[in-house]
């Protein structure tokens, strides 16, 4: 462990937190994408089906347990709870041009040909496009509440100390995981553009940040 | 070939 990761953890964390309390106290999900939360669910489902097989460290198990229940959490809030609030109509971006390719990208390139290999590796490259539809939803309406846009900045940041983390895992113990790290800087430039939207619109203090 | 490794990252 290291102090990037440990970072991003907590980054990746906070966004969560953000996002789930930000549904919960206002009881509405309005301009939250609840697909991009239903893939976020299955990244980690798919991810940490190792949960009950591998013991790495109690942070290890502890997180996975919080990651997995809080976005099942998120997800129950937008599509159970609050769904009289849930905005489909600009919700409507066609996750199966995501799920796809990655589908099939899983199926080419991956470790070993195991279910649990190539799930990981499913989960890596889907995470990578889970955003899309949060990010496409904003450019629908045009406009992000400035916590969406908080929660956005933490889900870059997490991704963005990861590949500081293997930059510096790499240096220090030669560890390089190719799979992880061209789909997490893929991921990581995703959200160049709307950084630069967060810091110039929203760091000025405007309550909502409106697209050009 | 890639190798695998143990998956200690979140």
């Amino acid at each position: 462990m290291n102090v990037f990761r440990l970072a991003g953890d907590v980054s990746h964390l906070v966004a969560i937190i953000i996002l789930l309390l930000k549904i919960w106290r206002s009881r509405s999900c309005a301009g939250i994408s609840g697909k991009s939360q239903l893939l976020f669910a299955l990244v980690f489902t798919t991810r940490y089906l190792d949960l009950f097989t591998v013991y790495i460290s109690a942070y290890n198990t502890i997180m996975k347990v919080v990651f997995l229940a809080l976005s099942y959490a998120t997800v129950y809030l937008i599509y159970m709870r609050f769904r009289n609030t849930y905005d489909s109509e600009n919700d409507s971006f066609r996750v199966e041009f995501l799920l796809v390719p990655v589908i099939g990208l899983s199926f080419l390139e991956h470790y070993a040909f195991t279910p649990m290999e190539v799930l990981w590796t499913f989960s890596i490259f889907l995470e990578a496009v889970a955003i899309m539809p949060q990010l496409f939803m904003i450019t629908k309406t045009g406009e992000a509440e400035s916590i969406t846009t908080h929660y956005l900045f933490f889900l870059g940041l997490y991704r963005a100390l990861y590949i500081a983390n293997w930059v510096w895992r790499y240096h220090t113990e030669g560890f390089f995981d190719q799979i992880a790290v061209v789909s997490g800087v893929v991921q990581t430039i995703f959200y160049c553009d709307f950084f630069y939207l967060y810091v110039t619109k929203v760091v000025q203090g405007r309550s909502k940040m409106s697209l050009p | 070939r890639l190798h695998s490794k143990p998956k200690d990252e979140l």
